[in-house]
């Protein structure tokens, strides 16, 4: 590839974005760079399409970072961004993927918190929006989406790390993923990445009722975790964001469910045991590889079960 | 810049409801200053929670108390976070 880019590494947002710019130059054939936003503090919210032509064809959204602190997100969207435009003509799952479909990826979908942690404050996991007559900064932004928003699971105090802001959608890093999936309206998957502890759950949160398509979304839960498996061995658990750790209001795969996107899962990405989301850089490239296989399981049951 | 140092991490296991309930007070003790990074849900999974040097002492005594089961998982965060920024400046080198 033309960029020296280390995928091996953690980067500076400056430098992420750089490596966007690059793959849609070395790729410009499948993929095109949108900005979709500005983040609170002014930073463009970009977002690589990958597509091989017509409009509005059915899509697949994948995000990661909305914790700004879960670096080894970040770092697996930008290698899975090059793996997907790598394998298009050469791997036959991801070329019929994409003759069929499109994928927009979101690799940083909280640039100020993650520009906070690399220059303040490494363990900031919230937006930077200023919360009128209080001292404490951000909301949680995993919190503010309009599926249960304010409930239990998610804290009306500025100052915790799970406060659900003033309103849904008050943050624009949330609003502008919300606007753009709506505007696009043919998104039939939501994936999104977290860290840590090797979870992969699906909707609901902010309730312990289970959704109309649970055992189609357990069984292909439990493919994709298998899929993830077959590599180093790293195991998940799957099920409900209720059933497998606890009750979470205002999620975004929640909001994307209720809104029609049957396929909405978010993954935890692994933990070695012994560093959380502090995972040594060496682990980005093994955690991005098992990471895709299971995002591909996904990916390849949508493909052939369009609604 | 926030430092971490003396920070340590803990991994918790708890072994029924009433311990998880124990941990969801300390987790309302604002002044402990504590972050979960994995919050107390259920038995089956840990808790992992960073907690400052100040309030060290107090939520280990607490734990021991109620006979909660704990392990260090980081003994002290400056030193990880420190290993974290010399590999990405080696890297930047190898790249360059």
């Amino acid at each position: 590839s033309r960029s020296t880019f280390n995928y091996g590494t953690y980067h500076s947002l400056d430098a992420i974005y750089q490596e966007l710019d690059n793959l849609a130059a070395e790729y410009s054939d499948i993929v095109s760079k949108l900005q979709i936003g500005e983040s609170y503090e002014g930073r463009p919210l970009y977002v690589l399409r990958f597509s091989t032509g017509g409009e509005n064809r059915p899509a697949i959204w994948l995000d990661a970072g909305i914790h700004s602190r879960e670096w080894v997100t970040q770092a697996s969207a930008v290698w899975i961004a090059r793996q997907i435009a790598s394998d298009y003509g050469s791997d036959p799952s991801v070329t019929s993927l994409l003759n069929k479909m499109d994928i927009f990826l979101l690799p940083v979908s909280n640039p100020d918190g993650y520009v906070y942690t690399h220059t303040m404050n490494r363990m900031w996991r919230k937006t930077r929006s200023k919360n009128p007559g209080s001292l404490c900064v951000g909301v949680d932004p995993n919190r503010n989406w309009d599926a249960g928003f304010g409930g239990p699971g998610a804290s009306s105090s500025p100052c915790s790390d799970s406060y659900h802001g003033p309103s849904a959608n008050s943050e624009v890093e949330v609003k502008s993923v919300v606007d753009f999936i709506k505007n696009h309206g043919n998104v039939l998957a939501f994936l999104t990445l977290h860290s840590y502890s090797q979870l992969l759950m699906y909707p609901y949160g902010y309730k312990c009722t289970p959704p109309a398509d649970d055992a189609e979304l357990n069984a292909l839960g439990n493919a994709a975790a298998s899929a993830i498996q077959s590599l180093y061995g790293t195991t998940y658990q799957v099920g409900s964001i209720c059933s497998t750790i606890y009750q979470a209001s205002g999620g975004s795969i929640d909001w994307s469910y209720d809104y029609g996107i049957k396929y909405s899962f978010a993954f935890e990405l692994r933990d070695t045991g012994r560093y959380g989301f502090l995972l040594p850089a060496a682990q980005i490239i093994p955690t991005a590889k098992e990471t895709w296989l299971g995002l591909k399981k996904i990916m390849e049951h949508v493909r052939d079960n369009l609604y | 810049l926030e430092t971490f140092v003396g920070h340590q991490v803990l991994r918790i296991k708890t072994r029924n409801e009433e311990q998880l309930k124990q941990l969801r007070f300390l987790e309302t003790l604002e002044h402990l200053q504590l972050d979960f990074w994995l919050n107390p849900s259920a038995p089956a999974l840990p808790v992992d929670v960073r907690i400052p040097a100040s309030s060290l002492q107090a939520v280990k005594v607490f734990l021991e108390s109620q006979a909660i089961e704990y392990s260090i998982l980081i003994e002290d965060l400056q030193v990880v976070l420190d290993r974290e920024q010399q590999d990405m400046v080696a890297s930047q080198q190898v790249e360059r």
